[in-house]
């Protein structure tokens, strides 16, 4: 049988803010390592990766591998009747055909307990090559999602450029244009800082959709800082940890010259 | 101009 009780279920909610609008469902990969993710937008240009490690929970058990295939509409109509500070439990047998999900007020004077069908999902997984990103950019979170917000008022594509100690994020369309520029700080243990590491100093500009880069940021509150690395002619890299034991990843194609 | 692949243009299929 499948087990997991994360004590921060509040985790698991902010978790599925940032899929359910990227990925209608998904198959919830359960081991004895964790429960992993992986799934692509219906148009296949951006890839999203949840990896829940078995550590974040208190209680981990998985006697055999078990896949939920879940519906993340239904899935998050339910994580929202769970208030932020209780805990939840999932449980699932091990050809499960529903998943339970309980939750446990902070104080246990309220226990509320659900099942959700779980559906058959035929999807492909991606291999991901090892890449060494010529530039790795690390931003408040906050940040980030206040520059992506601000850029998509001028078009549909941002730019995001990174030179040494800058990154640099633009938009042009109609209306006219725009680009902000957050240098790097001096102390970079602290979360509000920015970091920028480059590899032999090459500058590196990507466009991406506005769109995409949105959605990505409804994980915002899934961590203080976010992770941006750029390759040239390859995807983005989105990364938002989960304390040390976990991440929302995303994959981001870049659009290129035709 | 600018055109968006998807990202099997850059990812094998499993």
């Amino acid at each position: 049988m499948f087990e997991a009780r994360l004590l921060q279920g509040s985790i698991l909610k902010k978790a599925l803010e940032g899929i359910r609008e990227l990925i209608t469902s998904g198959n919830w990969e359960c081991s004895s390592a964790g429960i992993s993710m992986q799934g692509m937008d219906p148009s296949h240009v951006a890839l999203t990766v949840l990896m829940l490690q078995n550590d974040l929970f208190d209680q981990f058990r998985c006697d055999r591998n078990v896949t939920l295939g879940l519906n993340h509409a239904t899935f998050s109509k339910i994580l929202k009747c769970a208030a932020n500070d209780d805990i939840i439990t999932l449980k699932a047998e091990d050809q499960p055909d529903e998943c339970n999900l309980l939750f446990q007020s902070a104080n246990d004077d309220k226990t509320s307990d659900f099942i959700i069908k779980l559906t058959d999902i035929d999807q492909e997984t991606l291999g991901i090559p090892d890449t060494e990103y010529a530039a790795t950019v690390k931003v408040p979170s906050v940040e980030f999602q206040r520059i992506c917000r601000d850029l998509s008022q001028f078009g549909d594509t941002i730019i995001i450029s990174v030179k040494k100690g800058c990154v640099e994020f633009s938009g042009t369309g109609e209306i006219g244009s725009a680009k902000i520029a957050l240098k790097e700080s001096g102390n970079v243990d602290d979360d509000e800082k920015v970091s920028v590491e480059m590899d032999k100093d090459t500058p590196c500009s990507l466009s991406f959709a506005s769109r995409y880069l949105n959605y990505f940021t409804k994980a915002t509150s899934l961590s203080d800082t976010v992770t941006l690395q750029l390759c040239p002619e390859h995807p983005l890299v989105v990364s938002y940890d989960i304390g040390d034991n976990g991440s929302l990843k995303y994959y981001l194609a870049p659009k290129i010259e035709e | 101009k600018k055109v968006q692949p998807t990202l099997s243009r850059f990812f094998t299929t499993k």
